[in-house]
């Protein structure tokens, strides 16, 4: 199915007989309605109907297919052109690694982001992805800010039989050293730090989340971004990224209808790999990032 | 953009950007531009200051054509039932802590219903800010039906006389119909429990939100009509300029606009604020 944009932009080319310049201009404009609808950002979205544009005049996509029986068929230009922006769009949000890192004995995971993205639902299913991969996961409760956050991540951590380490006594960065010595005690091997949502210009709650890491090195950073986020995902994903040179993005929150476009924008901005995609409320909701599924969603 | 001079048409590329940036969103921004170009074409906007100032009174038109209060009493000595709805993580629960401890140093009794019975630990989130705004609170058990929690909730309200009822429900996405399904009956259900109930039913916004949230508006108030919005996390870098499409389209008032996690940080909507900080 796809988007009105991405279906004008296929009906402006039908009918003719090979890309031009001009006839690609037409289709284009389109596209940037359909991208820039998908909250896509605005400079990503330029950027990318450029390359679009040059590999569309270059003919650098086969202009042929096979059907099924093996025959040789010419694409007809509209289908070229869907082609091109379809391969253009994998393109940049590959290569695909949802690698976790984990050093051994106790391997690390430090989640962040904005407020409300799902980080703590996100440590939860992360918690029984590792437990599937028959590893022993601890959860840290190192959002000491918000109401009943350590109770929430408590009741995540029970309901997989987990242990959850928290401290009243301690300030985050203090207590996620700390967990690591429990993790030994208690003979886990990967720790999940639940960090406190936060804004990316909150410099000093900035400087907590850089605190934890000169103390526990972790493998792993993960930003916690909503699939729903505008134009903002560029801005708070630079900036986390300058900070703490995060290792990853978790998508959250695709079970909606929101067409996802902040993935395209972070992912191009920052280089850094889309590892998970959160598709619910349950523990069990956690994908590993696949690029078609999220092109196709896209590009509408 | 054809027919323009050089600097006319820079700047309308200029504030193209600005209004993409901001999430005003295709269709709106399309809409103010198409205005300005014409304003152009006639003669009347000849430099990029009358330029920007006709975009700027185009959209204050816009945020200004529905008139933004927060919360009132419905009549004096009556119990006004308000019902928040919304999708996951955009600030319900603290919105209503934050506006329970408004009420409560205006003097207003206030009791607050953990309409949330899904999620872990919300009951007990709405306990804190209950305790910190001297606000009632009533809870039900785990999973317990959020319809009767809302139920009990309203006639705790009217036993003790209060002056709001401020009902919490769960973070649902618009597209799950079962759970649209469940708020429509806890809507159907306030007004059981007293006439005219829910009298507000305030949709909680998050300002990072990109187009989805037109889609969310739309959705939410089919379940329940919107009387308000609440747009939440315009402390942070998001501009919030999905709102304009949203009142342009289905006219509801923006009642609050939060601006951090505690209690205080909660304004009414100003446009002209608002449209300073869009296009600082
Ligand atoms: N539908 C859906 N809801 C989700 C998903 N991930 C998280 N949520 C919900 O989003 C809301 C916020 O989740 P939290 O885990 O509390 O978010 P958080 O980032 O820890 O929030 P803060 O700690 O306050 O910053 C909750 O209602 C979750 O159930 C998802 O993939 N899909
Ligand atoms: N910076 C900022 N954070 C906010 C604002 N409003 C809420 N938050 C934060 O957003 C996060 C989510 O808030 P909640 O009140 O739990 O959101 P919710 O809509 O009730 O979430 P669910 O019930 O899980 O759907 C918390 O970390 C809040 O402190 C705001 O105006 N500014
Ligand atoms: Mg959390
Ligand atoms: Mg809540």
């Amino acid at each position: 199915t796809l988007s009105k944009g991405f279906r004008t932009a296929r009906q402006s080319l039908s009918g003719q007989t090979e890309l031009t310049e001009h006839n690609i201009d037409i289709a284009l404009r389109e596209v940037r309605v359909s991208l820039l609808e998908a909250d896509v950002e605005y400079n990503v979205v330029a950027r990318f109907l450029d390359r679009v544009k040059t590999k569309a005049l270059g003919r650098e996509v086969a202009t042929h297919v096979k059907d099924k029986s093996g025959q040789r068929l010419r694409l007809k230009p509209a289908e070229h052109f869907v082609g091109i922006c379809y391969e253009e769009l994998e393109a940049l949000m590959g290569p695909v690694d949802t690698s976790i890192k984990l050093s051994k004995p106790v391997g690390t995971i430090m989640m962040v982001g904005l407020q409300g993205t799902g980080k703590t639902t996100t440590t939860g299913k992360l918690a029984q992805f590792l437990i599937k991969k028959q590893l022993k996961p601890m959860l840290v409760a190192a959002d000491i800010y918000r109401p009943a956050a350590v109770l929430q991540l408590k009741v995540l951590g029970d309901s997989l039989q987990i242990p959850v380490f928290a401290d009243p006594a301690l300030l985050p960065p203090q207590l996620c050293a700390q967990a690591l010595i429990k993790a030994k005690e208690w003979q886990c091997n990967v720790v999940i730090f639940d960090t406190a949502g936060r804004l990316s210009i909150d410099d000093e709650l900035m400087h907590e989340l850089e605190e934890i890491k000169r103390l526990t090195k972790p493998d792993n950073v993960f930003l916690v971004v909503d699939a729903m986020v505008g134009q903002d995902a560029v801005r708070t994903a630079a900036e986390f990224n300058r900070r703490l040179d995060i290792d990853g993005f978790i998508l959250t929150k695709l079970d909606g209808d929101a067409r996802g476009g902040a993935a395209l924008s972070i992912k191009e901005i920052t280089s850094k790999p889309i590892k998970f995609l959160g598709m619910g409320e349950k523990l069990g909701n956690l994908e590993e990032f696949r690029p078609q599924g999220l092109a196709s969603r896209i590009l509408g | 953009l054809s027919g323009q001079k050089p600097i006319q048409n820079e700047t309308l590329v200029e504030l193209e950007s600005i209004l993409f940036s901001a999430d005003i969103g295709v269709k709106t921004s399309q809409k103010l531009l198409d205005m300005v170009a014409e304003g152009i074409r006639s003669g009347k906007l000849q430099n990029s200051e009358q330029i920007k100032d006709a975009l700027r009174s185009q959209m204050q038109e816009i945020l200004c054509s529905v008139l933004h209060k927060p919360l009132e009493t419905t009549e004096p000595n009556s119990t006004t039932v308000v019902m928040f709805v919304g999708v996951n993580g955009v600030g319900k629960t603290t919105t209503i802590g934050k506006i329970s401890s408004q009420l409560h140093a205006q003097g207003k009794r206030v009791v607050l219903g953990a309409g949330d019975t899904f999620r872990a630990a919300a009951s007990e989130q709405l306990a804190v800010w209950a305790d910190r705004s001297g606000a009632s609170l009533v809870t039900g058990s785990e999973n317990a039906d959020p319809a009767s929690v809302l139920f009990d909730t309203v006639q705790k309200g009217k036993a003790e006389k209060a002056d709001f009822v401020l009902c919490d429900t769960a973070g649902r996405l618009h597209t799950k119909s079962n759970l649209m399904d469940e708020l429509k009956k806890a809507h159907r259900v306030l007004g059981k429990a007293q006439a005219g109930a829910p009298h507000e039913v305030l949709l909680v916004l998050d300002a990072t939100m990109g187009q989805n949230a037109l889609m969310q508006a739309k959705q939410f108030s089919e379940s329940t009509p919107l009387t308000g919005i609440v747009l939440t996390k315009l402390d942070g870098t998001a501009k919030g300029g999905i709102v304009l499409g949203i009142i342009d389209e289905l006219k509801i008032p923006i009642r609050y606009i939060g601006v951090g996690e505690a209690a205080d940080d909660l304004r009414a909507f100003e446009p002209k604020e608002f449209l300073n900080a869009l296009f600082a």
